[in-house]
C-alpha cells in the first residue's frame, strides 16, 4: 500500500 | 512508473517542444494564451518545491527541472522575444475565477496541512484547469493553426495516459491518489470537445475551425 502523500508522479 | 505514465511524460515532454517549435519557427506566439501558459509556470514552480526536501529518482528530478525551466522560457520567448505577437485583447479569461477555487479547494481538499501538501494540492487543482485561457481563446477565434492543434493534443494526450496509469497503479500497488485522479478526470474532460475537432478535421488533412 503507498502513501498518496509521497508524490512520486510529475 | 509503467508504460502509461511514462508515454504520458513522454507526450508532455512533446507538448513542450512542439509550443516552443511554433513559436521559434513561425517567429510568433499567435493563437498562444498567456494566461494558460503562465498558470503552467504557477503549477510547476508550486508543486515541484519538493524538489529541495525530496529525492523520488534522476528521471523525476530532471523532468521537474526541465518542466520548470522550459514553462519559464515559453514565458520569455512570449513576454520578451516576441512580445509584438502576443494579442492580450483575445486572451480575456479572467484568472481569478480560476486561481480563487484552486485555493479553496486545496485547503479543503489536501493530504498535510503544512505549506508544501497545501501547495502540491493548489497545484493538482490549478494544473486541471490551467488550460481553460488557452481553450476559450480557440473557442473565440474559432480557429487555430495546425501546429497549435498538434500541441493542444499532446498535452491532452498527456492527461488521458494518466488514467489507465492510475487504473494500473490501483491494481498493482494498491495505490490510490483521490485528488490526482479526481482532478485529472476533469481536466481530460476538458479535452474533449477539442478532441472531437481535432480527430474529425485535423487529422483528416483540414484546418482547424470551429463551427460558426
Amino acid at each position: 500500500e503507498s502513501d498518496p502523500s509521497v508524490h512520486d508522479e510529475l | 512508473m509503467n508504460i502509461f505514465r511514462f508515454f504520458g511524460d513522454l507526450s508532455h515532454l512533446a507538448s513542450i517542444f512542439i509550443l516552443i517549435h511554433k513559436i521559434t519557427t513561425t517567429r510568433s506566439c499567435r493563437g498562444i494564451s498567456f494566461k494558460t501558459q503562465a498558470l503552467y509556470v504557477t503549477v510547476f514552480v508550486t508543486r515541484y518545491l519538493d524538489l529541495f526536501t525530496s529525492y523520488v529518482s534522476l528521471y523525476n528530478t530532471v523532468m521537474k527541472i526541465f518542466f520548470i525551466a522550459s514553462s519559464c522560457y515559453i514565458l520569455y520567448l512570449m513576454r520578451v522575444r516576441y512580445r509584438p505577437t502576443n494579442d492580450p485583447s483575445i486572451d480575456t479569461f479572467r484568472l481569478e475565477y480560476l486561481v480563487g477555487p484552486c485555493v479553496v479547494l486545496a485547503l479543503i481538499f489536501n493530504y498535510g496541512y503544512n505549506p508544501t501538501e497545501l501547495l502540491w494540492s493548489f497545484s493538482i487543482f490549478l494544473e486541471s484547469v490551467a488550460i481553460l485561457p488557452q481553450l476559450f481563446m480557440l473557442q473565440r477565434t474559432g480557429e487555430a493553426e495546425t501546429i497549435t492543434t498538434h500541441y493542444l493534443a499532446a498535452l491532452g494526450a498527456y492527461r488521458a495516459l494518466y488514467i489507465p496509469n492510475w487504473i494500473y497503479r490501483y491494481f498493482s500497488e494498491g495505490y490510490v491518489d483521490p485528488i490526482s485522479v479526481t482532478a485529472g478526470l476533469v481536466q481530460t474532460g476538458l479535452y474533449l470537445d477539442f478532441f472531437y475537432v481535432y480527430f474529425t478535421k485535423v487529422l483528416q488533412g483540414q484546418k482547424f475551425e470551429l463551427p460558426a
